[in-house]
């Protein structure tokens, strides 16, 4: 899930 | 590592930064591998190790099939003989790598990077946050003291003559550049993100001459420094503005 200033959710783990 | 060279990443415990390093594989001695291979490393025990090298020491990193650790060998150029070898051990961070997806960014100018740095420090001073925007007409980097009420605004204006500055790259001209500035502006594109992060980020200056700064709206802030060995890139989360 995308928050506010941080970047979870904009990665996929590989 | 891979076949093509060392990807390092970290990100900051807030999740704010993540920082990616590729020192590709024509930037070492000798280069030798077998498979790909993903470690674990802390940062601060590699960075340690690393430090007691002096610049013309050799450095040798090697890591075995299953190894739970990696060695560092440093050995004294002219003396041969001298070698001293430390090991990192690996640690679980319980994830393994990571990827931003590709995007098509909306917007990238590239500019001096000591005058990147030198503006994210000033605004730095003024608020923990910044602004930035990217029209066709140039990039305008604002902050604002909300207590003081003081603004500081770093505004690049795109050259009209790209090649203009190329034969003077060791003085930073009067006039800010951006390169290729019409070759990736798509649409006016703004970003707000910590000032901290992107003092951080703007450290780096000594690695290259420019830097890049490429956006896209709602999407993590790249900041990315090319050189001939690799290129180092550092992503930034978005603040969205209230």
């Amino acid at each position: 899930m995308k928050q506010q200033g941080r970047l979870d959710g904009f990665f996929t783990v590989k | 590592c891979s076949k093509e060279g060392i990807m390092l990443q970290g990100m900051d415990e807030f999740h704010i930064s993540l920082v990616e390093f590729f020192l590709s594989k024509r930037s070492f001695e000798s280069y030798a591998l077998c498979h790909d291979l993903c470690m674990s490393l802390p940062i601060d025990s590699l960075a340690t190790v690393l430090k007691k090298a002096n610049d013309d020491d050799v450095c040798t990193l090697k890591a075995g099939h299953k190894a739970k650790v990696l060695t560092v060998a440093i050995e004294t150029r002219d003396q041969p003989w001298l070698v001293s070898k430390h090991d990192v051990p690996f640690i679980d961070l319980g994830s393994e790598y990571l990827v931003i997806s590709r995007i098509p960014y909306d917007a990238k100018i590239t500019v001096w990077s000591t005058r990147f740095a030198r503006l994210a420090h000033e605004l730095h001073q003024l608020s923990g946050s910044l602004d930035i925007q990217i029209i066709h007409e140039g990039a305008r980097f604002t902050a604002l003291d909300e207590g003081s009420g003081k603004k500081g605004c770093f505004i690049f204006r795109r050259a009209k003559v790209v090649d203009e500055y190329r034969d003077s790259e060791d003085d930073e001209p009067a006039g800010a550049i951006i390169h290729e500035f019409h070759r990736y502006f798509h649409k006016a594109t703004s970003l707000r993100v910590s000032t901290k992060y992107l003092v951080h980020a703007s450290k780096r200056a000594p690695l290259s001459s420019k830097v890049s700064v490429l956006m896209k709206e709602d999407q993590p802030l790249l900041v990315q420094y090319d050189f001939y060995e690799g290129v180092l890139k550092f992503y930034i989360a978005p603040r969205i503005a209230d």
